[in-house]
């Protein structure tokens, strides 16, 4: 629920510092939360340059920040030590646009019991309900799934929980910090009345009959179909993965039904980019053989050539035939396009065809890798839970392993190993802040729905071990031996990661297993350039920025100067019967001051009205006689001269 | 094999019990308030 007052928004791209104070990690982070509001709100940031306020994010004591735009110029966000998780960046990033905690909404009581006994002495006051005049939840229904809600154990005294959801099957669901729930982004979006976002393009999951707009190519041999089901596969579509009879539809390319290498070609509708790189993504069934592909192409138009200009991007082979299977596509278009689905069929016999389905285009960067664990539910809680992916390289070419431990009975854990690879006598060791950033996937058809869970580790060089050795050093030195499934000997260096990566309670919940697969998404980037200072503007900036103008003019008695109007202006401390004033907040006043005035001048002017009355009336009196006495001496002439 | 490193001491800290170890007494527990929310 938000704060009420327009004074506290900000504008729709935030101008933002990240100061060198926080940790290499928490940078690379924060740009990927600020990645997330971007595709899901109309909210974008970007380096401060000079405007009069901005967020300047920090390494603080602990994760916080304020409420709203407070108008003071550099606006603090604190990422602390272990604050540098991107749900708990969103969440403070949320205050910071205006939003308090779920919990605190008016009618908070109506769907969670306080256990007020619970909760630590004197922090009762955490739990304070605020009414309508005071914050605003949007006409928005109270969302047990919000990032901004507390978790059930907050400020417990002991191991009981301090929050009991009314419909019991919420009692894990509040609290999440996985990402932004449906509600968060109905609520932001209506608070800053989004319509759009920056890098959001389409999504398609081909339940309504218009197929999202797509067209079917002319210059083909045969045309994709809008199934529920075919009877060589699949069974049912992946969005609902056949939960719902009478939906749940994809595209299908009856390759059995043509020749050798003839082709189905399906266009998306026409799409225009705004950032210049794209990443596709979707998923894609082999019930044909494995000869079968599909090509993924770009018909990109421009002003020389208006039919549009077609691009092979990407030759999709060795579909496993049988079950849905997650691709990315990377593309990177500036000019408005289409993307272009060409199904091919192969070689051998083919006994059905290939079908798509859940599409989504963003203006994202793709996941460097995909791992993709096939069979998942039986490892949950296993003791043969432990699982290795298969190794992969970074794009500077470090190789890499992620290793995922199911075995705990409540949370699963991960961790980002460095392995030998083919390129280690040409890379830099110990590696230098390499950021790996796993994620897993929410396997919701709708990429704005996804709520995926991410954690990020970054590779210190400077980072030792318990025995003097450097953490990154090269794996073939610090490693120990380890066997691929195959066989092959390599060297594996130490695991860095969370044993509370999710908790098997969220693991089952959502979309995260669907089909019993699990994805998880993996990038490791090259972050060092956030290890230097982030480019500040200049002094020849135009309007002079808050630093400047409040540089010499210093507030007393703890008054906070703010940047109005391109001059220094003091906001002076109150309290209940005392409050600053004056330019630099340097006269104190009270109501015990405001009294002993208002009673001083009733006193002063009545007494000022006293004199005035009582010299009005002398002087009255003394005119009044002094006219007296001249109007006898005249009558007394007059009888005289008359007699 | 043992030899992992947490990131969080394997500790699955939310951000209200991570400010509450630091003993930061902030408004809901993660919201600094200027003195004119506070007021």
């Amino acid at each position: 629920n938000s704060i009420i007052g327009e004074k506290y928004r900000w504008p729709h791209t935030i101008p933002y510092v990240l100061e060198d104070s926080l940790e290499m990690n928490a940078k690379g982070v924060i740009l990927n939360a600020f990645e997330r509001y971007r595709l899901k709100t109309c909210i974008d940031f970007k380096p401060w340059n000079g405007e009069a306020n901005y967020i300047s994010v920090f390494k603080g004591s602990g994760c916080w920040s304020s409420v709203g735009n407070q108008h003071v110029g550099r606006q603090e966000l604190s990422i602390g030590a272990n604050c540098d998780r991107i749900a708990t960046i969103q969440h403070e990033f949320l205050h910071a646009l205006g939003f308090w905690h779920e919990q605190s909404r008016s009618d908070r009581d109506d769907y969670v019991s306080i256990i007020w006994d619970r909760i630590q002495l004197g922090r009762e006051h955490n739990f304070n309900t605020y009414d309508d005049q005071t914050s605003d939840s949007l006409n928005v229904p109270y969302d047990y799934t919000s990032v901004m809600h507390y978790s059930k154990t907050a400020f417990q005294n002991g191991t009981q929980p301090t929050i009991v959801t009314k419909i019991s099957d919420f009692m894990d669901v509040i609290g999440q910090r996985m990402d932004f729930s449906d509600y968060d982004l109905l609520k932001l979006n209506r608070l800053y009345n989004c319509s759009s976002s920056l890098t959001f393009m389409d999504s398609c999951n081909f339940e309504l009959e218009n197929v999202c707009g797509m067209i079917q190519s002319s210059g083909d041999n045969a045309d994709w179909k809008r199934l529920s089901q075919v009877p060589s596969g699949p069974e049912s579509d992946h969005s609902n993965m056949g939960q719902c009879k009478g939906s749940g539809f994809f595209m299908h390319f009856d390759s059995s039904s043509v020749n050798v290498g003839d082709t189905a070609v399906l266009e998306s509708r026409m799409l225009y980019p705004k950032r210049g790189f794209q990443c596709l993504q979707f998923y894609l069934y082999n019930s044909g053989s494995i000869n079968d592909q599909l090509n993924i192409y770009v018909r990109e138009y421009s002003a020389d050539n208006v039919n549009g200009t077609l691009t092979l991007v990407k030759e999709i082979k060795d579909i496993p035939i049988g079950s849905w299977q997650l691709y990315y596509v990377t593309l990177k278009v500036t000019n408005k396009f289409r993307v272009v689905f060409g199904g091919v069929r192969g070689g051998v016999t083919s006994l059905g065809g290939l079908s798509i389905d859940d599409i989504n285009l963003s203006e994202t960067q793709c996941p460097h890798h995909i791992w993709r664990i096939r069979n998942f539910t039986q490892f949950i809680g296993s003791p043969n839970g432990t699982l290795y992916s298969p190794p992969f390289y970074s794009s500077k070419g470090y190789a890499f392993q992620i290793f995922l431990n199911l075995t705990h009975l409540t949370n699963a854990g991960i961790y980002f190993h460095l392995i030998s690879g083919a390129n280690d006598d040409q890379l830099q060791w110990p590696c230098p802040w390499q950021q790996a950033t796993m994620t897993l996937l929410d396997q919701n058809p709708d990429i704005r729905q996804r709520m995926s869970n991410q954690r990020s580790v970054t590779t210190d060089p400077f980072m030792t071990t318990e025995n003097g050795d450097y953490f990154w050093d090269k794996p073939s030195k610090v490693g120990e031996v380890a066997f691929f499934p195959n066989g092959t000997e390599f060297r594996r260096g130490k695991g860095y990661g969370t044993s509370a990566f999710i908790t098997h309670a969220r693991l089952k919940s959502r979309d995260f297993i669907k089909g019993d697969d699990v994805y998880i998404l993996l990038t490791v980037e090259d972050i060092s350039h956030l290890n230097s200072t982030q480019l500040l503007p200049t002094p020849t900036t135009p309007k002079p920025n808050i630093s400047d103008v409040c540089t010499n003019f210093k507030c007393e008695n703890d008054g906070i100067c703010i940047d109005r109007d391109g001059k220094a202006e003091c906001r002076c401390p109150s309290g209940e019967d005392w409050w600053y004033m004056g330019e630099k907040c340097e006269k104190r006043g009270s109501t015990r001051d405001t009294i002993v005035i208002a009673a001083s001048s009733t006193a002063a002017v009545f007494a000022f009205m006293l004199i005035v009355t009582l010299v009005s009336v002398y002087c009255t009196r003394k005119r009044y006689r002094a006219k007296t006495s001249s109007n006898t001496a005249d009558m007394t002439l007059e009888n005289r001269h008359a007699f | 094999k043992g030899q992992d490193t947490n990131v969080d001491g394997g500790l699955d800290q939310d951000i209200f019990d991570i400010n509450e170890d630091l003993g930061l007494d902030l408004f809901e527990g993660d919201i600094k308030l200027d003195w004119t929310q506070d007021r």
